[in-house]
């Protein structure tokens, strides 16, 4: 199963991620 | 007895045939993809091998939800005490599940597999990030994230497929904020600009894949009100990473539940996208959805809204809330 975020930000919003990395619930994807 | 020894001579002829034409195609399939690796390991961008309409029309015609649901009836089935070990012991070690981080780790405990997909972890073992305002809503790898650009989401990288097909047309706002703006079909891009309300803002996108061996629960990614629930009824084909490699629209073929609203920033969506072995999809505070039924017309969706006359915030949800759950069948 796959869940899909799709959401607007500021221009400035940042992913701190990379693609293929584990990540687990309560992790951070991104801020502003 | 002629007539069905020729036949059945007719039908021993064909099977050496069927075999040795199928056994080519994989072949070649095999080799043109050991020709991809090596290219890539030289460091030539290879395109993905996309599958063609007559691939996935094939894929299509497989029955997975009814595969589906005969596996969710399989694990509904109550497994006999000194069964419930072994079994489960089994898809541990299949899928590298750590019980060490299930609120309840003996085995026994859990009557059949579909409750101990559904196991629930220990608080402690997930802290919820405070520092940043969007955290991952589950456990699972990262197939892609980024800025959408032209109305165009990328399930992994150089596979897309269209913004609109995914999410449907844009008519939840009415619920939201009581405007419609039609979107202009020959400019696709103008769907994307509905969807960002304010000025300056930007859509972004994350695809949090779900492997079997993962807790299957998810939670609120950030403090959001939900105001409007999505259901497309649709295939269960397998959204591991190398199908979503394969077949693109892949997220658009399959159910899902697309629940959309807003957060501090504007508009928010998640949408649970389920797969052959995870078909059923619950959303904790909505009693009335019900996925993978028996029947359902192609092509179709159907909206409802959380909002009413005595609540026109729709449903607050905190970051970390529990939000709902994949399950199996």
């Amino acid at each position: 199963s796959t869940i899909v975020l799709l959401f607007e930000a500021p221009r400035d919003f940042t992913f701190n991620l990379k693609a293929g990395q584990k990540i687990r619930f309560g992790e951070p994807l991104g801020t502003m | 007895f002629n007539a069905a020894s020729l036949g059945l001579q007719a039908r021993i002829k064909i099977f050496p045939l069927l075999f040795a034409s199928g056994g080519g195609y994989v072949g070649y399939d095999q080799y043109c993809r050991y020709k991809d690796r090596e290219l890539t390991k030289i460091g030539i961008e290879v395109p993905p091998r996309i599958a063609n309409a007559t691939q996935v029309a094939l894929y299509k015609s497989i029955p997975t939800r009814l595969l589906s649901r005969a596996w969710g009836r399989l694990n509904q089935v109550e497994l006999p005490t000194w069964l419930r070990k072994p079994v489960y012991s089994l898809y541990i070690w299949t899928f590298g599940v750590n019980m060490q981080e299930a609120a309840v780790e003996d085995l026994i405990h859990y009557r059949n597999l579909g409750e101990f997909f559904r196991r629930k972890l220990k608080p402690a073992v997930r802290p919820v990030c405070d520092s940043h305002c969007v955290i991952s809503p589950a456990d699972g790898k990262i197939l892609h994230f980024g800025r959408v650009r032209n109305c165009e989401v990328e399930q992994v990288k150089g596979v897309t497929y269209s913004l609109e097909t995914f999410l449907g047309p844009h008519t939840w706002a009415e619920a939201i904020n009581n405007t419609v703006k039609p979107s202009n079909k020959d400019d696709p891009s103008s769907f994307q600009d509905l969807l960002v309300t304010k000025e300056g803002n930007e859509l972004f996108h994350c695809v949090v894949y779900l492997a079997p061996g993962d807790y299957h629960c998810f939670h609120s990614p950030t403090d959001w009100r939900v105001a409007h629930r999505r259901h497309f009824p649709g295939s269960l084909m397998s959204v591991n990473p190398g199908v979503a490699r394969w077949i693109k629209e892949l997220f658009c073929h399959n159910e899902r539940v697309v629940l959309s609203g807003e957060w501090a920033h504007g508009f928010f969506s998640l949408t649970a996208v389920g797969a052959t072995n995870v078909g059923s999809i619950r959303i904790y505070f909505d009693k009335e959805l019900r996925t993978n039924a028996p029947r359902y017309s192609k092509g179709s969706y159907n909206d409802f809204s959380y909002l009413s006359n005595n609540n026109q915030e729709g449903v607050s949800m905190r970051k970390g809330e529990h939000l709902g759950e994949f399950n199996l069948g």
